[in-house]
Order: structure tokens, then sequence, then C-alpha cells
């Protein structure tokens, strides 16, 4: 399938949290996000990558909307009382930026491309998190406009240069 | 926007890696990346949390397929070289299960019922990654074709009960 770059979007009304050092093992993802759901704060992003099994914890980070901010402190005050993590931290300041096209899965070279334009202008990747239609990544909100417009050109999506 | 989950899918033939203890500075999934580019790997499912800042390090896991197993193992042994992660893990016996739908942004339900399947029966979740059509789980092979059951019961598509 022919790798095609339709667009880069922008999201700026999310936030941020990471808890750190959650135990590895089953359940945990549901009770975390059993009581974000029950509590209907809107997901969005959910990142957990794969640590080894000798450290027994895993670490989980998510965005969701800036509205919901102090609705989601509560309730991650409560998933912290019965998991014990070893830190929780929030974010206010990020944005998550996309590339979105189709055919993305058979072509590590977007991601690869997204991950270089960030990198040569000091924008540091705090998530990541893939689909065969969209790569996503957050950063620092102020870095926004910079990596949007850094990306257009990377990817050759501006009307001057077509 | 109606959630609606269309089905349930199920990836046997991809090897998960996962390098800890990366430098957490700009450049650095760029390098990861340019690498397995370059070296023509098709990298599937890509995840990085979040986490503190004074740690100074984070983490990487992605998939890519399991007959690049021996080519991915030399150019991340040049990555390690490179960067000095902490640790880098393999694992050749995963499966990537994934809820299909659309809407799935707006509702955190899908994700909690997902996980809370996976966690009653005892399904550990190594890496997740999320879309507004996918939400993607890295569990271990031996149980792919129980989640796959578990979760056409929980959301109801199977043939029988409609
Ligand atoms: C960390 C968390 O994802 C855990 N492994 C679980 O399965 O719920
Ligand atoms: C860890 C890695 O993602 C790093 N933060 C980077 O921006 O490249």
């Amino acid at each position: 399938e022919k790798v095609v770059v339709a667009g880069i979007t922008c999201k700026k009304d999310e936030a941020k949290v990471s808890i750190v050092g959650l135990p590895d093992k089953p359940g945990i993802a549901a009770l975390v996000f059993g009581k974000m759901a029950e509590a209907n704060i809107n997901v969005n992003m959910i990142t957990q990558s794969s640590l080894s099994q000798k450290s027994g914890t895993n670490n989980i980070s998510f965005t969701f909307p800036l509205g919901d901010f102090k609705k989601a402190q509560s309730v991650i005050e409560t998933i912290k009382k019965e998991l014990s993590p070893e830190e929780i931290v929030f974010d206010d300041h990020i944005a998550i930026v996309s590339v979105v096209g189709v055919g993305m899965k058979t072509n590590v070279g977007v991601a690869s491309g997204l991950f270089a334009v960030l990198g040569k202008n000091a924008i540091n990747i705090q998530m990541i998190g893939t689909s065969e239609i969209k790569i996503s990544v957050v950063i620092d909100k102020n870095r926004a406009d910079d990596s949007v417009a850094l990306l257009h050109e990377h990817f050759k999506l501006d009307k001057l240069s077509q």
C-alpha cells in the first residue's frame, strides 16, 4: 500500500498524566481506566511501553481534556491510594502533534521523518503512539506551532511547495 | 459520535523490543527509528510513555515482524553501542490484540472494557497504544486466542448473540 501523508494535526486542549511504578500484573490498567470511565473523563491517548519483567512495575501515561484537570486529579488521587505507584506526574502544558495518513504501518520512514524533524529542532518527544493512519507525539505546548510548520515543510504539505 | 466496536483483530507475527533507560532528550527517537528505517525493518506499534523529568531517561518499545528478528537484533546492537541504554529486552512470543471501531476517542468505556476483560482473566497487558479507530494491547502469544474469544463475547460480536 502506498504511503500517503495527508496532513498534520495539533491538539492543544489536553493535559497529560504519567503514573510511574505501577504493579505490572493483570487488572491494573483495568482499575486505572475503570475509575476514569466512572468519572466520565474522556481519555484520549494512552501509552504504555514494556519494561523488563524483573522490575515488576510498569508506567502508564495518558492524556485527557484540560477542562477535566481538577476532576482527573481527584480520581487519580484515589488510584494513588489504592495502587501506591512510585510517582504521579501531571503536565498541563502539552500539545499532541500527529502525522495523519494512510499506509503508515508499512513505512517506518514516516515515523523516523517525524522524529528527525523534531529532534533536529531540539523538540523533546514525551510520548509516542502509532496506528496505520496516525503517528502521534506529545511535546511541550510552546513548541506546537513550530512543530506543525516544520512538519508541513518536511512532508511537503505547503501549498507553495506543490 | 456514537461509539461502535466493529471487530477484534489479532496479530501473531510480530516480535517486541523494549529499549529501557534511553537519554530523554531531543534526537534520540530519531536515531532509533532512523536506524530501523535504514535497515528496512517495518516497525508496527511504537509506544513511549512519559516519565518524570528528574529521571532524565525514558523507555521506548516497539514491534516489528518476527521474520526480521535477527536483523533487528543486529541493528539494535548498533543503537546500544551508540546510546548505552540501561537495558534491552526482546520478546518473540507476543500477540497484538486490537479492538477496532469508530468514535473510540470519545469513549474511555471501550478501553476500560478491553482492560477489564483481560484483567479478570489474568492476562497481563505489556504495551498499550490507542487511536480513534483502534485500541491495541501487546500480550503473551499463548493468551491470544483466549483474548479474542473473550473480547468477542464482551463486545457482543458473536453471531449467536446478535
Ligand atoms: C501495567 C498494567 O498494564 C498491567 N500490566 C495490566 O495488565 O493491567
Ligand atoms: C526518548 C526520546 O523519545 C526522546 N525524548 C526524543 O525526543 O527523542
